[in-house]
């Protein structure tokens, strides 16, 4: 289960439609200061599901979407759309047949989200399934956000024990 | 779930202690229960870099601190190896020495895993297969370029 | 005292308006008082790199965060320049062009303020007047060495 | 009054005594990671006199005298000393006549802390009174620790006032 690629419109600061293609196994992401790079990696939390507009750093779910610059207005909607390759049959059950896997996640002004599971909607319980016991999803250790790193060992317990039955 | 729990500390813990050393060049590193009871206890990391005493991860500097996380994430990867794995700047705070054998090891699990790596260091750059460059030539719009590594080699010396 | 925090307040925050464009190479940014009553409301910052339309500081990146918090700090040190002061690797977070703008500033405040700047980065090495090194041949034995900067530059091209 | 040198002894991972000589006015300090670096800011909060072990990154107030380590035995005792430079006399009151000021700190295993003013016994009260109005202290706007600087500006209004306030 391969992720192949993941697109972005309106999302954050990808105001145009942008695709990320990632053939390759072992992907570096480089830029300047503010380009965007960190944005991705809200990008892909926030398509699999994630709630909470303070991870995202935000304050409410609609800040993920554009909201304008000096020389663009804001957009009305954003959407996130990852591509997975599913031709080891990593995915069980009805999505065995597929040899790709999309999820998409939508969101309007007004806050309300829409899933879609190979370009039919679906409810967001749905993608949570789709990635349970494979160790992914919007908290998942995979996905180490910038900063956090260094306070990862000294996290509470609680917080430590948490982190290892995700793995479980 | 007692044992299951049980069973999945006991795994990590075992590779935690084998990739320590390889970041470290040495040394040991474990997890700790903090009471008896398996449902409820809670986790905690001690590591000892080589040649040093102290146990208490809060006395370590921030580039052991980050390294030690490193060895942890990757060891529970081992256990559940993730699709793909996303790290953003998790080498800003390493040294050279450090950055080196992180990479190493990146590549090693890379085998078995997708890593997308966000960073702004150019030995980092230069281990990855693949370099996609975001930037915004128009303020507030991000876009992507092709990265070329002689020119940010290039840059790197003047 | 309700007199003097005000006068305070708009000195730092007139020189964080004139030091702010210089390190995102445009821009503005501003102190905010969160309340009427001078004795008792908290401060918060909001700040627009050039072209940028958000203005909660929350959303900025991590390299923009610290390019503020830098601004904010020579800001408050134009108003009352302590003896000296040490930044515990600050550069960490920031990109090429970015940690040449904090350097040229530095340089131009360190004619005032004593600087002592702990750091990886060769580029703000090279920025220094004198260089220090910390190192343990010995294990956990801190010791100071000279810090030859060519070695430095060799040792990062290849 | 420019800080001209900082001795070391027993200090954390500083065992033998060290000197840190500061003749210019910007000095970079490297080395490997775990080397010893942020010990040295370390000491510089704790002879300004530091109370909290916490923000030593200790658990209590003795974690900073040498612990020992392969090859060396624990000490009993930590000293750190910093000598200032008061040529131009900006050090008014009875210091104005010294052309140098050294100030130092001194704990034992009891954790037991002795401070001494240019070689003589004083109060912990006699160095902060030194440092009164020059903007300097154990938690000045002028000594960033590592890894705080991006969270600074993020930092609750409250504490943010209190930054400004010490500049005052
Ligand atoms: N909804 C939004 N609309 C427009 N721009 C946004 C939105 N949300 C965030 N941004 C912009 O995205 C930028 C931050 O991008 P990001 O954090 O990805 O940078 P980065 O490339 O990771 O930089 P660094 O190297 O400093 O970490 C901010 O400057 C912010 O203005
Ligand atoms: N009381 C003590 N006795 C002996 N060693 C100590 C003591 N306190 C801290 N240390 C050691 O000091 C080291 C940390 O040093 P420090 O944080 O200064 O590193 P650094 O040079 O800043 O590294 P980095 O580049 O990773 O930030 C730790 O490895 C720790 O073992
Ligand atoms: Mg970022
Ligand atoms: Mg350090």
């Amino acid at each position: 289960m391969r992720l192949r690629r993941i697109k972005l419109a309106g999302f954050k600061s990808f105001v145009d439609p942008t695709t990320f293609d990632l053939p390759s196994s072992l992907v570096g992401v480089t830029g300047p200061n503010g380009a965007g790079k960190s944005n991705l990696i809200d990008a892909v939390r926030w398509v699999m599901g994630e709630s909470s507009a303070r991870q995202l750093r935000g304050g409410q779910m609609t800040d993920v979407i554009f909201s304008g610059s000096s020389g663009r207005h804001p957009l009305s909607s954003a959407s996130v759309e990852m591509v997975f390759d599913n031709n080891e049959g990593r995915l069980g059950g009805e999505y065995a047949r597929f040899s790709e896997i999309s999820i998409r996640r939508t969101v309007d002004r007004e806050g309300i989200s829409n899933y879609y599971l190979n370009g039919t909607r679906c409810r967001r319980r749905d993608i949570t399934d789709v990635f349970l016991g494979t160790g992914l999803g919007p908290r998942s250790y995979s996905l180490i956000e910038q900063g956090i790193i260094s306070k990862l060992v000294e996290s509470k317990p609680e917080d430590l024990r948490e982190f290892l039955e995700e793995a479980a | 779930t007692r044992s299951r729990f049980k069973e999945t500390f006991d795994q990590i813990n075992t590779r935690l202690n084998e990739l320590f050393p390889r970041l470290f060049g040495g040394g040991a590193a474990a997890l700790v229960l903090t009471g008896d009871d398996l449902l409820n206890a809670g986790v905690m990391v001690t590591a000892h870099p080589p040649g040093k005493r102290n146990t208490s991860v809060q006395m370590l500097s921030g580039g052991e601190k980050a390294l030690v996380a490193v060895a942890l994430v990757f060891a529970i990867f081992d256990l559940n190896p993730a699709p793909f794995c996303m790290l953003d700047e998790v080498d800003a705070p390493m040294d050279d020495a450090n950055i080196t054998r992180f990479c190493d090891l990146v590549h090693e699990i890379s085998q078995r895993t997708q890593f997308i790596i966000i960073t702004h260091n150019r030995s980092t750059m230069a281990a990855c297969h693949q370099l996609i460059g975001v930037t915004m030539q128009e303020p507030g719009v991000s876009r992507l370029v092709g990265v070329d590594l002689d020119e940010v080699e290039r840059c790197s010396v003047n």
